[in-house]
C-alpha cells in the first residue's frame, strides 16, 4: 500500500485563500467534467519547449476566473501540474 | 474542483455553480498564440478529441447560463467543435441520469512518431482508461468524516501552511483514501487535499508523475455526494495484484452511499479491466445493480453501471 510521505511541497499556495474560504453556501455536489485532448500523446505535440505546461501560471488563473474558480494550490510533478481549486 | 494540465491534453473537473465552459474561446486564443497550435477547422476548434459529463444537477435551476440544462450547454459546444455528439446514459426521468459530449476524433492530431510506443514495462503509452464513480446518499457515519470543526479566518502559519490543507492531508489518512491503490511498484506518491470549512473535501493525488485520482465530497445531509475519478492504471501500479473492481470496493467502503454510478472509458475495447468490469455480477456486496450500459463511440468504449444499496 502507499506510504503517506509528502516529499514534494506545494509549488503554489494561496495561504489567505484557503485560510478564508467559507463553504456554508455551498451546494450541487455533482460536477461538469471537461476533458480536452489537442494531441493523441505528449509525443505528439509539434514543439516540445512550448506545450500547455508552457502556459503562465498567471494566464490559468485568469482562465480559471472564468470558471468562477480561484487555485487554492498547485503541485507540479515531472509530467502533470495538478491545480486544487476553489468551489 | 481540479485542474490537471499535461502538455497535451487538460481536465478541468468543478462542481458547485461554475461555468466550466465559458473558458473555451480564451483557451483557444491562448493556444492558438501562445503555443501557435492550429486547432481550428472551418471556424471551430477540431483538437484530437473532447469529452464533456456530467450526472443531472440536484439543483439545475440554480445554476448559471447554460449550465441549466444539458441542450443549451450541448448548444454551446456545437458553436466551439467540430463533430460533436451528445448522449443521454441511464434512464430519462429518473434523477441520476448521465449526460456525455464527445467530439469525433481528429485523427489528424494523432501524429505520425515512430517512437516505441511501449515503456520499458511494457505499457503501452497511448492506452488510456479512466474511472469515475459518482455517489449520492452517503452513509451519515461516513459523511462525518469530511466535516471540520475549524472557523474561516484563522491566522496563516509561518511555514505558509494552511489549516485547510493539513486537515485536508489528515483526512485522506484517516479514511484511507490514500490507500486506493496497492502501490506495489512503489511509484512515487503525491497528494494535495483540502478540507473546507464548515464541511467538503478535495482531493487531487499524482502517481508515477503522470497518474491521478481526484475526489470531491460535500457532505451534507439531504444532498450528500462525493466522486471519485482516476486514470490509474490499476494493473501497472499494483503489479499485477489489483483490479478496478478492487479500487471500486475500496472506495464504496469509505462512502457507503445509497446510489452510485460507474463509468469507464477506455481507447482499447480488449482493455482488461474494461472487459472484467463488463463482467461485474447484478449484484456486488450490499448493491444491486439496476443498469448496465456499453457505448461504443467511435474509438473509445464506454461503460456505465449503476447501483443502489439494498441494506
Amino acid at each position: 500500500t502507499v506510504a503517506l510521505n509528502e516529499q514534494t511541497p506545494h509549488s503554489y499556495i494561496d495561504s489567505e485563500l484557503s485560510a478564508n474560504l467559507d463553504s456554508t453556501d455551498a451546494f450541487e455536489g455533482p460536477e461538469k467534467l471537461l476533458e480536452i485532448w489537442f494531441f493523441k500523446s505528449a509525443r505528439c505535440v509539434p514543439d516540445q519547449n512550448r506545450t500547455l505546461r508552457s502556459i503562465d501560471f498567471n494566464t490559468w488563473v485568469q482562465l480559471l476566473e472564468l470558471v468562477k474558480c480561484q487555485v487554492l494550490s498547485m503541485k507540479k510533478t515531472e509530467k502533470m501540474d495538478a491545480f486544487l481549486l476553489s468551489e | 474542483s481540479s485542474l490537471f494540465v499535461f502538455d497535451h491534453k487538460l481536465t478541468l473537473k468543478t462542481c458547485g455553480t461554475t461555468t466550466t465552459l465559458f473558458c473555451l474561446e480564451q483557451l483557444f486564443r491562448v493556444v492558438r498564440e501562445e503555443l501557435g497550435w492550429q486547432i481550428s477547422d472551418h471556424g471551430k476548434a477540431n483538437p484530437y478529441k473532447v469529452f464533456y459529463s456530467r450526472r443531472c444537477f440536484m439543483f439545475p435551476k440554480k445554476q448559471q447560463s447554460i449550465h441549466q440544462n444539458w441542450e443549451d450547454e450541448t448548444k454551446y459546444l456545437d458553436q466551439l467543435f467540430c463533430n460533436g455528439k451528445s448522449y443521454l446514459v441511464g434512464r430519462l426521468g429518473q434523477t441520476n441520469h448521465w449526460s456525455l459530449y464527445v467530439t469525433e476524433t481528429n485523427k489528424e492530431m494523432a501524429g505520425t512518431s515512430s517512437v516505441e510506443k511501449s515503456d520499458c514495462e511494457g505499457r503501452d503509452e497511448d492506452d488510456d482508461e479512466t474511472m469515475e464513480m459518482l455517489m449520492t446518499g452517503l452513509r451519515p457515519s461516513k459523511s462525518r468524516q469530511f466535516v471540520t470543526a475549524r472557523e474561516p479566518g484563522q491566522p496563516i502559519a509561518s511555514d505558509g501552511e494552511d489549516e485547510g490543507h493539513t486537515l485536508g492531508r489528515h483526512v485522506t489518512g484517516v479514511t484511507g483514501l490514500d490507500l486506493v491503490y496497492d502501490n506495489a511498484r512503489d511509484v512515487s506518491f503525491q497528494q494535495d487535499a483540502f478540507a473546507f470549512t464548515p464541511c467538503g473535501y478535495s482531493a487531487n493525488v499524482v502517481m508515477d508523475e503522470e497518474f491521478y485520482y481526484t475526489l470531491h465530497v460535500t457532505p451534507e445531509d439531504g444532498w450528500s455526494y462525493a466522486s471519485f475519478e482516476s486514470n490509474v492504471p490499476v494493473k501497472h501500479v499494483s503489479n499485477g495484484s489489483q483490479d478496478n473492481f478492487s479500487v471500486m470496493q475500496r472506495v464504496l467502503s469509505v462512502f457507503e452511499p445509497s446510489d452510485f454510478c460507474l463509468t469507464f472509458f477506455s481507447r482499447d475495447s480488449m482493455n482488461d479491466n474494461f472487459l472484467k468490469l463488463q463482467k461485474i455480477s447484478s449484484n456486488i456486496s450490499g448493491y444491486t445493480r439496476k443498469d448496465k450500459i456499453i457505448y461504443d463511440l467511435d474509438d473509445y468504449q464506454l461503460l456505465y453501471l449503476r447501483f443502489e444499496r439494498t441494506v
